[in-house]
């Protein structure tokens, strides 16, 4: 997961492609 | 960014999956390459990998919306992802450029055609994706196939760790059988045309798979600068 924190990061924000 | 925007309903069908891929569809992403740097392989390769970095953050925030996609644990998520990644980018490359002529539309301001892909190093991968648009094009891929497809891509990754795999399946099964009853309705007097269309993705993983090796050597030869979301999934394959 650390490897991969931003994918992780991004899975886990609640909103979608707005929230940049 | 605004993000919700309708599509006319081009016909009557009225498959709520197949709507709600099409309302989750991202917006339209420009290129915008440096005027400043020098048209040569390096200034081609930058801005494909800074468009395909900005993408990627839309396309993770697109897979959220898939059904049941959300409620998949998050390593799961995360194994699709890096599954797909490739495929999804490539699939809206290659929808974007079915009205073109032989030529890659990356973006509204960024098509590239062979003699561009030879200069920034990409021939095959080039000639691969417009294979692809070929195959498409003679099909005449709609709107609401290029969505579903895409999710289905996204749901057939065949991660080897996988942990939920009937969850995964449930997915799969969900988009696959929205793509079955689309086509039922709108093309009925063609009942192939929903296989054929699943039979594309064996050329759209290989091409998928062409690219990424592509972009991992380009990687290793380190002069091209690259985000740290398209290196992490880089990495992942």
């Amino acid at each position: 997961k650390e490897k991969h924190k931003i994918l992780h990061r991004l899975l886990q924000n609640s909103t979608s492609p707005v929230d940049l | 960014l605004p993000h919700k925007k309708t599509y006319p309903c081009r016909t009557n069908v009225e498959n709520k999956v197949v709507s709600h891929l099409l309302e989750a569809e991202p917006e339209k992403v420009y290129a915008m390459p440096d005027p400043a740097l020098p048209d040569d392989d390096i200034k081609a390769l930058t801005t494909l990998c800074d468009l395909a970095d900005r993408e990627l953050v839309l396309n993770i925030g697109w897979a959220k919306h898939l059904p049941g996609f959300s409620s998949l644990r998050l390593a799961d998520q995360m194994r699709l992802l890096q599954g797909a990644w490739m495929e999804v980018l490539l699939l809206r490359v290659v929808f974007r450029s079915l009205g073109a002529q032989d030529r890659l539309v990356f973006a509204e301001d960024y098509v590239m055609d062979a003699a561009q892909a030879r200069l920034a190093g990409l021939p095959d991968l080039h000639a691969g994706v417009l294979q692809l648009v070929r195959k498409y094009r003679a099909m005449g891929l709609e709107m609401e196939e290029f969505v579903t497809l895409k999710a289905i891509a996204l749901a057939n990754a065949d991660s080897m760790h996988i942990e939920d795999a009937e969850a995964v399946q449930k997915l799969q099964d969900c988009v696959h059988e929205a793509l079955q009853d689309y086509e039922r309705a709108r093309h009925p007097g063609d009942p192939r045309r929903a296989g054929r269309l699943i039979m594309t993705l064996p050329l759209l993983r290989q091409t998928a798979t062409m690219a990424v090796r592509s972009f991992c050597s380009i990687r290793q030869d380190g002069r091209v600068p690259m985000h740290k979301l398209f290196l992490e999934l880089l990495e992942a394959n």
